[in-house]
Order: C-alpha cells, then structure tokens, then sequence
C-alpha cells in the first residue's frame, strides 16, 4: 500500500455525482464509503482508496472536473503500520 | 486473563486462545461452543455470557468481524466480554444482565476474512469463498441473508466487494448463524451486529423505506443507546432506520433477524467518520469500546424492562 491515497470527495449536484461515478468506474478503485458507487449521492462524502499509479490521474481528473476533494490519508502504508503502534508505545512507557 | 490486552488488536489466533481461555478459567459465567465450521474449515465459536440458571433465559446475541478489515469490531466483542466478567461483582446493573439474561458473543463471524485482512490483505472486506466459475473470492456477507435478493446496494459479480454470493445463505459462516438464531428465535430478544465508519446506531428496515411496526419501542431503545454513549467522551452517534439513515440497501443480518422474529436488531457503526478509515489506532480501542459498553447495556436493560 505504499503510496495508495484515500480520497475524500463531496459531489455537490447530481452532475458531479453522475461524473464521479463514470471516473471511479473505469478505475480499479476501494471504496470505502458508501460501499458501492451505485449509492454515491450528493452531499455525501465518497472516501476511495486509490492505488499509487491511479492517484495522479484521479487528481487530475477532479480538478479538470471541478470537482470538491481532498486527501485524508496520503500514504496508506504509513498509516497501517501507525494503528497498531499503541503496543510498543505502552511498553516503552511501562 | 489479567495479563491479556484489550487495547490492542490481536490476529484470529490469539482471539480464539483468548476465548478458550476465557471459557477455562471463568467457567461460572462462561461457555464457550462452535456453531460451525467456516469456507476454510476455521471454527465459529460463540461464548455464552450469564449466570447459569435452570430455566430457559432470555438472550442477546453480539456478532462482530462481520466484514474483515473492520477491527474494532472483535476487539469490541473481547472488551465487552472482559467488561461483563469484571463488573459482575461490583455493578449491579451487569449483574442484573448477567443473571436475567445470556449473551451470545460471536468474536470474530468472519474468521476467514479477519485472518486474510491480518496476514495478506489489510483491507480485505469479504469471505474468502470461492465460486468454481470465477477467479474472484468472498462475498459480503452482510448482503448473504435471504431479505431482498441482489438489489439495490449489493452486487452480482464475484469480483465486487459487495458480491452477494451466489445464493442467500450461500456462506457457511451466514448459514451457520443463520441455524444457530432460528433454533434460538425464541429467545433471543435482541440482535446485534458491529461495524466501523459511520458513528451510527441503526436498525431495520434497510432495503426499505417503511417503518417497522414496533418503530416507538425501537426508536427510544436507540435514543437511550446513543445518549447513553454519548456521556462517556461526548461522541455523537446519528441513529435511525438503516434505508433513511445511512441508504437503502439489499438488506442486512438486521433486517433478516427482525423478519425472524427478534423485535430488537441493530447494526452498530462505531468510530470514526473518516479520519482514520479503516485504521483506527489501538489508542482509540480504549474510548471507542467504553463508550459502546454504554450503549449496548442501555439496549439490554431497556430489553429486560420489556
């Protein structure tokens, strides 16, 4: 997962949400919320997991698309392996 | 079971040589059993959580690790089993749970799944069973209950996370539930199933926008779960029928267990929103489950008052 993003995208008409969908359906993508692209509406944030050699494409994309989003995680393997830190933060503690 | 913690995560292994520990050494409020066996051939064990009595009591049942990569989901379920057993001797309102009612706790329902999302895949969703017809596995099996079929919400190609499977009950670890819940309709008063993202208490209908008969008895069941939840850390929890509240779907384990006859089903979408996604750190394990504790004993006394 190095390099893979998380996307969080908020399509605010049922234009944005019809580009979305078609973007995000020729992309091999994870979404995280909601489960499926069929439920993508507007107003409701879309997070999507997007692999490394998709995320520069996706970015342009929205841009090119005027399209609200932002980045919420920028390096998913980073933050895996920061979840189950707590271990040995409570040890070092102790 | 004072050397064990419940403030990280822990691979199936270590889950199940938790519960076999759990049914050894506190036998008296403790009873652990297999309801099945899952795809790869791992058991589904279930512990059963009260004070043993002669007669017939009523019950709960708690699934959690229903979808793999949600891993607050069975580190909820240990922490409510360590909960329940530790305040059994100082809370009153734990031992009145304890004593009137048992508790079919279902740690990890997706065995195959959570073991796949800790050693191969991280975000992992599905089962891990496999169609001969496609290259793709698992299945939702959230979206395997016989309520509306594949609709809306769900998937009928293999290769998608929210893949339906082939036929309802197609997933040995759905049908093993399944089994286990109609044999047990009587009394089991209350299903509940955990899940992660949304910060949300939600119950049936969720393929349909229609409101359940019992809506007044269910609805203030939520509303004294989320108040209840939110005196712990202030941490607000939006709740409602699953179709308005988060979408309408194909249906769910809830739906099903309502139409089986268990007046109260709720699917619990714990921490976070989506600051941390999938990845909520072993630091929030703590708060997250404390909070839920509250909630989830709200909707029992409420049951028992019934």
């Amino acid at each position: 997962y190095a390099g893979d993003q998380v996307f969080r995208i908020t399509p605010s008409d049922d234009e944005e949400v019809q580009v979305l969908k078609n973007i995000l359906g020729h992309m091999k993508v994870d979404l995280w919320q909601p489960n499926t692209a069929s439920l993508i509406c507007k107003n409701a944030t879309v997070d999507v997991h997007v692999k490394r050699n998709d995320t520069q494409g996706l970015h342009a994309h929205l841009k090119q698309q005027h399209i609200d989003y932002g980045v919420f995680i920028s390096n998913l393997q980073k933050e895996i392996e920061k979840q189950t830190g707590y271990r040995s933060s409570r040890k070092r503690r102790s | 079971e004072s050397q064990y913690d419940y403030e990280v995560y822990h691979s199936l292994e270590e889950i199940q040589s938790w519960m076999f520990e759990m049914n050894k050494t506190q036998s008296h409020l403790v009873d652990m059993f297999s309801i099945g066996k899952s795809y790869e051939g791992r058991p589904l064990y279930v512990l059963q959580i009260g004070k043993r009595s002669r007669h017939q009591k009523k019950a709960v049942w708690i699934d959690c690790g229903v979808h793999a990569r949600e891993w607050i989901g069975p580190a909820f379920c240990q922490w409510f089993v360590k909960e329940a057993i530790n305040s059994y001797q100082y809370d009153s309102v734990t031992r009145r749970l304890l004593n009137q009612l048992n508790f079919y706790i279902m740690p990890v329902f997706n065995v195959d799944g959570y073991h796949f999302s800790w050693t191969t895949d991280r975000f992992w969703r599905k089962t891990r069973s496999k169609n001969h017809k496609f290259h793709c596995r698992g299945v939702d099996a959230n979206r395997n209950w016989k309520v509306k079929w594949c609709e809306e919400g769900a998937s009928s190609h293999p290769c998608d996370d929210t893949y339906c499977g082939p036929f309802p009950e197609s997933e040995p670890e759905v049908k093993a539930v399944a089994k286990f819940l109609r044999k047990h309709k009587k009394r089991v008063k209350a299903y509940i199933s955990i899940h992660a993202y949304a910060q949300m208490l939600l119950y049936p209908y969720s393929y349909k926008y229609a409101t359940i008969p019992n809506f007044n008895c269910v609805e203030l069941a939520a509303h004294n779960a989320v108040t209840a939840l939110y005196s712990a850390y202030g941490v607000r929890y939006r709740y409602g029928p699953a179709s308005t509240t988060l979408y309408v779907s194909s249906g769910s384990s809830i739906d099903w267990a309502y139409r089986n006859g268990i007046p109260y089903a709720f699917a619990f979408e714990l921490r976070d929103t989506g600051y941390f996604g999938f990845l909520l750190p072993e630091s929030l394990i703590n708060p997250t489950c404390t909070e839920t504790m509250r909630a989830v004993k709200a909707i029992a006394s409420g049951l028992l008052k019934k």
